[in-house]
This record gives C-alpha cells, structure tokens and sequence, in this order.
C-alpha cells in the first residue's frame, strides 16, 4: 500500500 | 508497533476507562464536558470509517470499536441516563463547540493528503482531536476545583499524546519512509494545550495538595 496514506495508527 | 505507542494507546484507553468509572460509580458527570465528550465521539466516528474497509490488525480493529463504543457510552449516559443526566452542568459548559467542527473541517477541506472522502474525514479528525479537549479545559478553569477522577481523566489523556509524540520520533528514526505530517503537527499542538494543566497537576501532586486551577 501506498505509505503516505496508510493510517496504522489509532 | 513499538513501546510508545502502546503505552500511549494503553492510556488513552485507561483515561477513557477512568471517566466511565467515575459515572458509572457516581451515577454524576460534574466536571466532565459533554461538548468534549461529543467532540470525541465525533473524532472516532470520523476517523474509523476505514474500519470495514482497510484492516491493519486485530488489535487495530478491537481497538477502534473498543473507542467508538465507549465514547459513544458516555455521551448517552451524559445526554440519556436519567440520574447522570441530571448531574449534567450546562451553566459551565458553555464553550462554543460548534466552531470548531466547521473550523476544522474547513481546514480538512485545504490540508490533506489526498482529496477522497475517507481522507478528508481521516484528516479532519485530526484536527478535531487536536481541539477537542478544550471544551473541558475551559470547564476545569471555570469551576476552579478539579476532583481526583476528573484529574486523572485529563493526566492520562496528556500522556497519550506525550506517548504519541515519542512514538512519531522513534518511528522517524527507524522507519526511512515514515512521514506524516498532519498527523504530527497536529498531535503536537495537541499536547501543547497540555503543558498548562500537566504544570498545575504535578505542582499538586507534589505538595499532595487538591488539584486547583487558578482563576
């Protein structure tokens, strides 16, 4: 996935 | 995942824990903002649409509708529960809340990262959750008196993002691709609006003494 809009934070 | 973030996750669900409790336990909400608590709510919600359509982890899903569900617990037992209810201060929880939704989506609408539905929302929350404490922290001011429970609620929400802020760092320095910046600008001028109550909260604590804000 894309790293700038990958949200694995909470 | 490294140790920052989940200590900073760990208190930011302990704060969440600590304010049902003290409902829960007083059956009142003196002290406790409503618009905060809405404000959160709304951050949740905003944040975790992607819940049912990226998944990163278990713990990432069971942590997003652990936040979603108690949140929205304890504004129904502010806006619904009849003895709780009753508690409620309207007189002191006066900030204008509103203007901040709209600010902050406005600022969604311009800052970015790509112009999609669930990345507008994702980034206005950000914003959202940046700004969403200040209803309360202008209650504490108002009334003057802060209780224990209430404190800590505060306490532990401020070391969340303190969590956070160590987490971005090591983050920066181990992963070589690891740049967000809405997140981070955000998420320190967050814990900045901190700095104010953190400085009167461990002054207390160091005299053993009530916590009090000054007029």
């Amino acid at each position: 996935a894309d790293v700038i809009t990958e949200h694995d934070e909470l | 995942m490294n140790i920052f973030r989940l200590a900073g996750d760990m208190t930011h669900l302990l704060s969440i824990i600590v304010l049902l409790l003290k409902i829960y336990a007083t059956k009142s909400c003196s002290g406790v903002s409503r618009k905060t608590q809405e404000l959160y709510a709304i951050v949740f919600l905003a944040r975790y649409l992607d819940l049912f359509t990226d998944f990163i982890s278990v713990y990432n899903s069971f942590m997003k509708v652990v936040f979603i569900a108690s949140s929205l617990a304890i504004v129904w037992c502010m806006r619904v529960h009849p003895m709780v209810r009753r508690s409620y201060d309207k007189e002191l929880d006066t900030f204008r809340h509103y203007f901040l939704i709209a600010a902050c989506f406005l600022l969604a609408l311009v800052l970015h990262e790509k112009f999609t539905f669930q990345e507008v929302f994702w980034a206005f929350s950000i914003y959202l959750e940046a700004v969403a404490i200040l209803p309360q922290l202008v209650l504490l001011q108002r009334s003057g008196n802060v209780d224990n429970l209430t404190g800590q609620y505060v306490f532990f929400l401020g070391a969340y993002r303190g969590f956070y802020i160590l987490n971005w760092i090591y983050r920066y320095l181990t992963e070589p691709r690891f740049t967000r910046w809405i997140a981070c600008v955000s998420g320190v001028v967050q814990t900045a609006l901190y700095a104010d109550f953190f400085y009167y909260y461990f002054i207390s604590w160091k005299n053993n003494s009530k916590l009090k804000l000054p007029a």
